[in-house]
């Protein structure tokens, strides 16, 4: 672990009073690895390191604690802060429908995701709608629809249209139907794909979503700042949903989007089956970054 | 010199960390520069151009500079398996595939191994139509080595030449999910006598260091025989895979660029190569 890395390189520093500049740099050499090895952004790493340094730096080893285990409590605490202090939950809207969309690059988890949130708001005891504005992908509609049919969820579709539309149709439909919240399901896209991303800012603008969701993969390396700056410049971004956490990708991606964007983890994703959606634990995937 | 500055420290740092933005693993990236070092010490390597140079040269013969062609089997039937993890691109990588073997003149059948997800079958269906060839699918949770056996079952009677192997997306984390995997390849094995002439790790561009763990426990479920580096028109350079091939051995064969039909081409390591370091 992290800790042993760290306690390691001070094994012969033990028992002193203060951490000085060559302590905290022996173990922040540590820390820098293991964040890289976590997937969080090159220069995120440089600048996380700075900070944890200049609050490292001079402060007193307390009496109950190492220093190593100075080092990586400051190392938790700053990692834990910048991914979200509280729970973040969904942005309600005060006339319904609440209306969610979903956005990201292919394959990162939306279309599984949406019936996961479509399960999950259910057992609230919302009633929610699935809209298929992917047109795409092969059978994308019949996934949406067989998701849908598993947690019991309606899923508004006109088949391989025009999404801007599908889109804005589907929320009049929830609206004259009783449905209290919409859950846009969108076609995987690349950031530097002009057109799709100009057509997810179209449907962005024509339905004003109460929450626009990055479906971030958890195993995302460097680019994942690349990818959601641009879909928050274009869309902009509400929350993320970090997919596939049940595998063991560090994660540090997230770590990432945050600093970048400043947008708060809503949900993750922990399975296949519809019902694998949990609450996102700032401290545990500190925890899970530092490996 | 007449090449440029000087080599330099600074110079080195900063092509280190072009690696490791490109997801190449730390590891591999200090192994590489400190190479590199080596052969400036020796005087092959005397200012930044050359440096660079020579860096490119070397991952280049890293990822193996012939390019290793697709295997078809020269007695029977040839059969393809592709696995990775969920996302990735593993059924439109078939898809793809299924129309180059045609134009190729080929007569490809497909398999859809994957009996789990949601539509999953309907997907590749749309591919087989798209390419006009038969696929052989199964009930949703239909055991996927009975589907892929009825599938070689099938190629054979139907004189089909290539076999391409659908499977359903799975963490590697997941030990009854990786022994499914290990099954379907000993029903390949059983059914062809040898095992897959192609067992593809399909490896997405935007992944990072979880693709090596990814790899060493996949290929304890097939024999890989090489990489498919998809979603190579985004902004990701896919450097894991430099890792990948050096520390497991395992070739990338094939770079997916794109959604279309078309958009599947042979790897070539130093247009790679050329493209990482731009
Ligand atoms: N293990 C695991 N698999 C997931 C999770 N979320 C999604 N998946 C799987 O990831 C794969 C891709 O999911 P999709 O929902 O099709 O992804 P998508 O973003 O809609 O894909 P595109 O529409 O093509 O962009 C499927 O195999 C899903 O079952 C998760 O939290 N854990
Ligand atoms: N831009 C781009 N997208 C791709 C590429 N290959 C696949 N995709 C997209 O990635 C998404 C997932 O592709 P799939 O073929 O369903 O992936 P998979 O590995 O079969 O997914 P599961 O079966 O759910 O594990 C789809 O939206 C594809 O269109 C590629 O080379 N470039
Ligand atoms: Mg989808
Ligand atoms: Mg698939």
């Amino acid at each position: 672990s992290l800790q042993e890395k760290i306690s390691g390189a001070f094994a012969k520093l033990r028992g002193k009073g203060r951490l000085t500049e060559a302590d905290v740099d022996l173990a922040l050499r540590e820390v820098r690895l293991a964040l890289l090895e976590a997937d969080v952004n090159f220069k995120i790493v440089k600048e996380f390191i700075a900070r944890v340094r200049e609050k490292a730096v001079g402060r007193d080893v307390l009496e109950s604690l190492s220093p190593d285990q100075m080092v990586v409590g400051i190392v938790r605490d700053e990692l834990q802060e910048l991914l979200g202090g509280q729970t973040h939950r969904l942005n309600w809207s005060s006339r319904p429908p609440t209306v969610i969309m979903l956005a990201g690059l292919q394959g990162t988890g939306k279309t599984t995701t949406a019936g996961k949130l479509a399960g999950l708001l259910k057992r609230e005891g919302k009633k929610p709608l699935l809209v298929a504005c992917d047109v795409y992908r092969p059978q994308a509609i019949l996934q949406l629809q067989t998701v849908g049919k598993q947690v019991g969820a309606t899923v508004y579709e006109e088949g391989k249209t025009n999404p801007v539309h599908i889109a804005q149709r589907g929320v009049s439909y929830a609206r004259e139907h009783g449905h209290d919240v919409v859950i846009i399901d969108t076609a995987g896209r690349l950031h530097v794909d002009e057109a799709m991303m100009t057509e997810a800012k179209s449907i962005a603008e024509a339905i004003r979503p109460d929450e626009t969701l990055l479906a971030l993969d958890a195993m995302t390396g460097q680019d994942a700042v690349q990818a959601a700056s641009a879909f928050n410049q274009a869309l902009p971004l509400t929350g993320v949903i970090l997919t596939k956490m049940d595998g063991d990708a560090r994660g540090g991606a997230i770590l990432s989007v945050r600093s970048i964007t400043g947008v708060p983890v809503k949900y993750i994703g922990v399975g296949e089956k519809l019902d694998a959606i949990e609450q996102f634990h700032p401290d545990r995937m500190a925890g899970r970054i530092l490996g | 010199g007449l090449g440029g500055r000087k080599l330099d420290e600074e110079f080195l740092e900063e092509l280190e960390e072009g690696l490791i933005l490109s997801d190449v693993s730390v590891q591999t990236s200090t192994s590489l520069i400190s190479d590199l070092r080596d052969a400036a010490r020796r005087g092959e390597a005397r200012d930044d151009e050359s440096a660079r140079d020579w860096l490119k040269r070397r991952v280049v013969e890293v990822l193996g500079v012939e390019t290793e062609p697709m295997r078809f089997n020269p007695s029977g039937l040839t059969v393809w398996l592709f696995i990775g993890v969920n996302g990735v691109g593993k059924t439109t990588s078939i898809g793809k595939l299924a129309h180059r073997l045609v134009e190729e003149g080929h007569k490809p059948l497909l398999a859809a191994g994957d009996t789990f997800r949601a539509a999953a079958s309907e997907q590749l269906a749309e591919w087989a139509r798209r390419a006009d060839v038969p696929i052989v699918a199964g009930q949703q949770g239909a055991d996927p080595a009975a589907v892929v056996f009825d599938a070689l079952q099938a190629a054979k009677s139907r004189g089909r030449d290539v076999v391409l192997v659908d499977t359903a997306g799975r963490l590697h984390n997941k030990s009854n999910l990786m022994n499914e995997l290990a099954k379907i390849t000993r029903i390949i094995e059983r059914e062809v006598g040898h095992p897959p002439d192609e067992s593809l790790l399909v490896i997405d561009a935007t992944t990072g260091q979880n693709g090596l763990h990814q790899a060493h426990a996949f290929a304890g479920t097939a024999p890989l025989t090489g990489l498919i580096l998809t979603k190579w028109d985004g902004t990701a350079k896919g450097g894991i895979v430099l890792t990948v091939t050096k520390e497991t051995g395992v070739p990338v064969k094939l770079l997916g660029v794109g959604e279309k039909a078309d958009e599947i081409c042979d790897f070539d390591a130093t247009e790679w190569t050329e493209t990482m370091f731009s």
